[in-house]
């Protein structure tokens, strides 16, 4: 399985649509701070189906559509969509490529599709199920996760188990 | 299914002891359940040594000596169960300019299995990458990506993009 | 007593508007009691806006843009009584190079009353140094300190430090 | 207040004796992933009185002693000792120039002395009261901190109040 592309559009930072093109190997996103970078990640873990405001970092899940800058108004949705090559045959389904896409507007309102069909989130993470794509814990790493991942407590057991197991 | 959880849990040891010797050139580890006869249950002790180091317990070790330390324990996991895809958010923040390159140099060793997203600060992580991203926020609060393609002999100009190593 | 509270906490709400600017070139901020009525005992929410941007909160805030704002909150409580010394242990980690640069020049500012104690990573936060101290571990386990004084013309040689960046 | 000089032994990583010489203005402090930075602000914090091992990233406060390494048996004492100048007649003492020490046997025995006559911790912590030194708060500040300055909760409500006014 391949990320091929991402479109982010009325996400956060992401006024514009924004369009990502992902080769093999390594990507890397720089910039300076606050610039947009971890919205990105945030884009990608929200497209997949996350439901936590709080690991997005939002008080309520409207705040990820762009509220406004100083030169420009609030939108009333948020939209992304990302695209895979299902290069392996890791997803259960037929096609080679699979876009998925998820809408949210201000009234609450959410849109969720697979190749332009509209479905379920629960179609979307149940795709993802056994790809180690849908869960948090370890295809998205960041550095303030380090005292987590070193503690004792039961998190560090439930994501090495339930994860490789 | 217990044995196969003994099974995967040894794995994830071996993969630990290898990980942690690539970053410190020796050292010892360990992975301890405090409850065996539990083991689905149990909370997971994890002992860490840098070669020619005696620290009681990893509160001891320093701040990138811990990061090291939980990459290598998420990698170690990672290995029995590649994710498609894996998001690093800024995780060689807190390493010194040599631990920066072999992260990136353990990195490149998943990349035959994985892709990989990096968002950093740090140079020699985007050298490690095939593509870069830059993103900008030229107007306030918006932001916009600019592609900058790293393939073989190609050299981004960094410059405008304030990147802070 | 009260009255004299209310004064210093006006002091800080000040001082933290000032050092926010000089960080984001701009912006709003606001410290507000939870419960004004019991100044002693009440909670203290921080608002903080960059220059350009609406957030909503600061939780929406970037990494390095929550660590300017901890900066710019600290030094504000700083600058209405001085401590005599103040050590920053990688605080610029975080930063991009702009920004680490602004924090530089921030600490400076401060040292005709306070002397400090900067560890880090970062070149720029060595260069505004007077004094550099570099710690090894030449024999493995035992820390060595070597002095590199850095007055007027005097450069140091900082290779075998093997500094991050 | 300044800080004049600072001599370790035996203290977490720094099993020979170490002097460090403060000038005015800023110090760097720079080195490799766990080379003894920390340890040097663990050492300053201990002088002045920490009680709290956690704090210095210990599980007992017999950890800060010098626990042996690849080459040297562990030692059976730490000592540090702190010198300062009291040019601004800030401390309550007749001296221009004052020394504090502390001592730690693995037996547990402790020793603390003022100018070289023994006393008690609380004559060590009592002469600092007021000069925000032997507080944690605003003298201390750490990366890991961030989160914590930033919270609503009453641990910053009593860092702005207690300590500036
Ligand atoms: N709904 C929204 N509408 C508009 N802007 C938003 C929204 N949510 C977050 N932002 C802005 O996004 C910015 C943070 O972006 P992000 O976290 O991606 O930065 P970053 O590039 O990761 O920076 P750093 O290097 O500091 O980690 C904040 O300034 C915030 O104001
Ligand atoms: N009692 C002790 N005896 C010997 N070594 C110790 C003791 N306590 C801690 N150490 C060692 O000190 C090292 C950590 O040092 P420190 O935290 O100062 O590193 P640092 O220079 O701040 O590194 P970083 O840049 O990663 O933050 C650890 O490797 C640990 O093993
Ligand atoms: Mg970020
Ligand atoms: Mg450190």
């Amino acid at each position: 399985l391949q990320l091929k592309r991402l479109e982010i559009q009325g996400f956060k930072s992401f006024a514009d649509k924004t369009v990502l093109e992902f080769g093999p190997g390594i990507t890397a996103i720089v910039g300076p701070n606050g610039c947009g970078k971890t919205n990105i990640l945030d884009s990608i873990r929200w497209v997949l189906g996350e439901q936590s405001s709080k690991l997005l970092r939002c008080d309520r899940m409207e705040n990820v559509i762009f509220n406004g800058s100083e030169n420009r108004k609030a939108v009333g949705m948020a939209s992304v969509s990302m695209t895979l090559v299902n290069n392996r045959g890791t997803l259960p389904v037929e096609y080679d490529e699979i876009t998925i896409k998820r809408e949210l507007f201000r009234s609450g309102e959410s849109n969720y599709y697979i190749n332009k069909t509209a479905c379920r989130l629960k179609d979307i993470t149940d795709l993802f199920m056994d790809t180690g794509l849908g869960s948090h814990v370890y295809s998205i790493i960041e550095q303030s996760q380090v005292d987590l991942i070193l503690s004792n407590k039961p998190a560090l057991r439930r994501m090495l188990f339930e994860e490789a197991a | 299914s217990e044995s196969r959880f003994r099974e995967t849990f040894k794995t994830i040891q071996d993969n630990f002891a290898h990980l942690f010797t690539r970053f410190f050139g020796g050292g010892q580890t360990a992975l301890v359940l405090s409850d065996p006869n539990k083991p689905l249950e149990s909370g997971i002790e994890i002992i860490a040594q840098p070669r020619g180091k005696r620290p009681q317990s990893i509160t001891q070790l320093s701040g990138g000596e811990r990061a090291l330390t939980a990459i290598a324990l998420v990698f170690a996991i990672f290995m029995v169960k590649p994710s498609p895809f894996c998001i690093l958010d800024e995780v060689d923040a807190p390493l010194d300019e040599n631990n920066v390159l072999r992260y990136a140099e353990l990195i490149r060793d998943f990349t035959h299995r994985s892709q990989f997203l990096t968002i950093t600060h740090s140079k020699r992580t985007m050298e490690a990458a095939q593509t870069l991203y830059g993103v900008t926020m030229e107007e306030v609060g918006v932001s916009k990506i600019i592609s900058m393609r790293l393939q073989e002999e190609e050299q981004p100009t960094l410059d405008l993009l304030e990147v802070s190593s």
